[in-house]
């Protein structure tokens, strides 16, 4: 059988919320090292790679692999049933048609089970290479989504362009344009406030608005993104879940007519 | 601000 309980279900609700938006349905793959899903949006510009580790549940026990085709908008919908104190317990049998979620309140007087029908899925898994990236970008993850929030005012994409000096955020439209940019912190009280840049070399790129705005969904799950971006090739922007896991979203960046 | 490139050109598909 698979089992895995998370004492608070805060973590797997702000999960669902960070890859609702860019998927409507994917299939996670369980065995005795956790859950790992990935999957791309319906148009295949984006890809989610999400990372739960077995040593970050209360209790963890897949006695063989599994995966599970979930529909992620129904699934959604069930863990906005759980309050974030609730203990949340996943739950299938070997072969399995339905997957559980029981919801345990802090003081054990409500117990709430919601059985969630398995959907067969064609797994199409991309193989991601280890890369050495140009720009290494650490930021306040809050900041970052303000930035793409702003910036989406101006134009569908922004271009992020950075070099020793900082990073820049920019768009451009038929009304205007804007840019903000951000210079690495010298010193700083609390960590998660840091701007750090790891160059290179410079590297400029531009991305679809959407789906960096999609992506920010992730912030309430950390206080820090990491950006990763060499040229011509997918950005990675990163958020770590606790001491569980991260997700990472990559992103096709846009390319010169 | 150029065309949208696809995930899947940049990753294999295993």
């Amino acid at each position: 059988m698979f089992e895995a309980r998370l004492a608070q279900s805060a973590i797997l609700k702000k999960v669902l919320e960070a890859v609702k938006d860019l998927l409507s349905e994917a299939t996670f793959e369980c065995s005795d090292s956790g859950i790992m899903v990935q999957a791309m949006d319906n148009a295949h510009v984006s890809l989610v790679s999400l990372n739960l580790r077995s040593d970050g549940f209360d209790k963890f026990r897949c006695d063989r692999n599994l995966s599970m085709g979930m529909n992620i908008t129904t699934m959604t919908k069930i863990l906005r049933c759980a309050s974030s104190e609730d203990t949340v317990t996943l739950r299938a049998w070997d072969n399995p048609d339905n997957i559980i979620f029981i919801f345990e309140s802090p003081s054990k007087e409500k117990l709430a089970e919601y059985e969630m029908k398995l959907i067969n899925m064609d797994q199409e898994h991309l193989g991601i290479p280890e890369t050495m990236y140009s720009c290494v970008v650490k930021m306040p993850s809050a900041e970052f989504a303000r930035i793409c929030k702003d910036l989406s005012q101006f134009g569908e994409a922004i271009t992020i362009a950075c070099s020793k000096e900082g990073v820049k955020f920019s768009a451009a439209g038929d009304y205007g344009n804007a840019n903000i940019k951000l210079a690495q912190t010298a010193e700083v009280d609390k960590e998660e406030e840091a701007v750090c840049i790891d160059m290179q070399e410079p590297v400029k790129l531009t991305f679809a608005c959407r789906y960096l705005n999609s992506f920010v969904k992730a912030t309430p799950l950390c206080a820090q993104v990491k950006l990763s971006m060499s040229a011509d090739v997918p950005l990675v922007c990163e958020y770590s879940i606790g001491e569980i896991g991260h997700i990472r979203y990559y992103l096709a960046p846009k390319i010169d007519d | 601000t150029g065309t949208q490139g696809r995930i899947d050109s940049f990753f294999k598909i295993l």
